[in-house]
């Protein structure tokens, strides 16, 4: 599986639609102080299936849609596409019945004021749960411990001994 | 299960030791599991010793020794395990420049050897310096996020707050 | 007691809304005591606002927004009851170039206006210039370290590891 | 109450003794990673009546005295000396009986392993009490929020409101 692009709307302080290419090795992010770095990272992460508000910084889910600006009137929907591309099917992968025969992929989360959330996977609405077993089959999970947020890195180190057996249990 | 987790706690253990001592340029590190008779409260212990050190707890390491365990300790998990994507944000913050080098030699060398695509935010010059391309996000309307491809010579430009 | 906390308030919270202004260049905030009915859990609440952003819950603050909020309100608490020493060890780690110009702007004004004296821990060169002396902590020894008065042009030498 | 310089020795990584000159206005400390920066700061905080061993990276409070290097055997003692110049005694001043009438102080602190801690203000022993009590006094104790450890500086920001009160009452 690769991870080609990210597009983002109406998440955060991204209000308006805009988009990462996620290209092959090494892409750097930057820019100064709260333009909205760690917002990307929270972005990638509840596209693929983050359900703790607490862990993007929110009270509760609805945190995440843009809510306003100096300028700009809060919006009431949020919504982040992944595009990515996957091996052929072969038979074992045939049985996760929601993945699509084509090696494109375009997962789809969307969140309105007040409604709950929606997944789609290529168009279809699917469960979080077939897009959150989706990606822990191909290790990349939100909770992953290859995605290391801001002030997180010392974590691992300054975790209790059972805290770092279940990455463990994760990657076996 | 067992044996599985067992399997796997060899990998990273031995990713670990070799990272270790890459990112630090010598010492010795490794992961030891614990309490394994009721696998339900076993832990995965880690010993770390910079180089010239004694073998401590690793709560005495300082704030750049810490961070520096701590890569060497994902990046075992992920060469173990091998992800499509892998996010580091402001893992550099806490290093000085000589540990951000050995970092980004290591990161270079990660995307070299693997499929895996890397998506690195940072403030550091030197990490900048090593990526493939960048990306910048702009507030230029304030408090209104955008995401701009950057090149290299602006790059400097783009670090700083409005 | 009531009445003295109150005026302590009053004159943290006077001096956390300039120098928030001042460490963010714009944007408001201010301090809120909670539940004072009940002196033994009433509580110190903040609210802040960056520039051209709307006020919003201070957990959705960046890393650097957050250092830069804390040191407004540590340096609120410090203008209210002066203390004869002031330690910072690598409060700059999170901030950008210009919000590191911007915290040293205010350190030099407050060492100026003060009788405080600061000892800052930093990897940070634009911190690094503005101080009065420089002390370098060597492991010329591995395991073992050493003060020594540095000046300034050797520097940048003393921020290499080994 | 001014401070001068701090004196090191047998405390963590500065086995031998070393000293700090705290002159007015800035002073910047600087190394690599891992040379004892932050163990400059911890010092400090110990010889000002630090009775916390977490609070100070370690288990027992043994843990701050020289454990060895690769080329060193371990010590048993440790000490830490604060030079200090206090403003001429005052009537209210002399209430507190410990302090001598001269304007020059030398607080220390000295630790045997396995033997506990012993406070010495001017050559004369006191209580960690009388240390502690000389310290609030100037509004400079070991946890002022004057003094701001490595990684805490976002603490003030991400505490609760009872915690942050009682800040208030320390300055008040
Ligand atoms: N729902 C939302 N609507 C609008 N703005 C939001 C929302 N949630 C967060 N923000 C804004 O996003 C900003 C934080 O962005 P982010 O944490 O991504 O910054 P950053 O680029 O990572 O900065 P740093 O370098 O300091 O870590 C905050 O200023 C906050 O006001
Ligand atoms: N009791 C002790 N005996 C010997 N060495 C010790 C002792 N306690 C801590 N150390 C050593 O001190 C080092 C940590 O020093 P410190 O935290 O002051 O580094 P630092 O200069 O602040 O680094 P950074 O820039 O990464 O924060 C550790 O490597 C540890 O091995
Ligand atoms: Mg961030
Ligand atoms: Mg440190």
């Amino acid at each position: 599986m690769e991870f080609i692009r990210l597009r983002v709307s109406g998440f955060k302080s991204f209000c308006d639609a805009t988009e990462l290419e996620i290209g092959p090795g090494l892409t750097g992010i930057v820019g100064p102080n709260g333009c909205g770095k760690s917002n990307v990272v929270e972005a990638l992460r509840w596209v693929m299936g983050e359900s703790s508000a607490k862990g993007l910084r929110g009270g509760e889910m609805d945190d995440v849609i843009f809510g306003g600006s100096g300028l700009r009137a809060p919006y009431d929907l949020a919504e982040v596409a992944l595009g990515l591309k996957r091996p052929p099917v072969t038979g074992d992968d045939a049985a996760i019945a929601v993945l699509p025969k084509s090696e494109d992929l375009e997962i789809s989360r969307r969140i309105g004021r007040g409604t709950g959330s929606l997944y789609r996977l290529n168009g279809r609405e699917v469960r979080a749960r077939d897009i959150q077993l989706l990606f822990a089959d191909a290790g990349a999970g939100s909770k992953s411990p290859a995605i290391v947020g801001q002030g997180q890195v010392g974590f691992i180190v300054e975790a209790k001994p059972e805290e770092r057996r279940r990455l463990l249990e994760e990657a076996a | 299960a067992r044996t599985r987790l067992e399997a796997v706690f060899e990998d990273v253990d031995r990713h670990f030791r070799h990272l270790f001592q890459r990112l630090f340029g010598g010492g010795k590190a490794h992961l030891r599991l614990v309490g394994m008779d009721d696998p339900l409260t076993a832990g995965l212990e880690l010993d770390a010793m910079p180089p010239g050190k004694k073998l401590q707890n690793i709560r005495l390491l300082s704030g750049g020794e810490k961070s520096l365990t701590a890569l060497a300790l994902v990046f075992a998990f992920f060469l173990t395990q091998p992800s499509p994507l892998c996010v580091l944000d402001e893992v550099d913050a806490a290093l000085d420049d000589a540990n951000v080098e050995r970092f980004a030699d290591l990161l270079e060398e990660m995307a070299k050897e693997t499929q895996t695509r890397f998506l690195v935010v940072t403030h550091h010059p030197l990490t900048m310096a090593r990526m493939h391309r960048l990306f910048g996000v702009t507030m230029a309307e304030r408090g209104v996020s955008k995401l701009v491809s950057v090149a290299f010579d602006e790059a400097e430009r783009f670090k700083e707050s409005a």
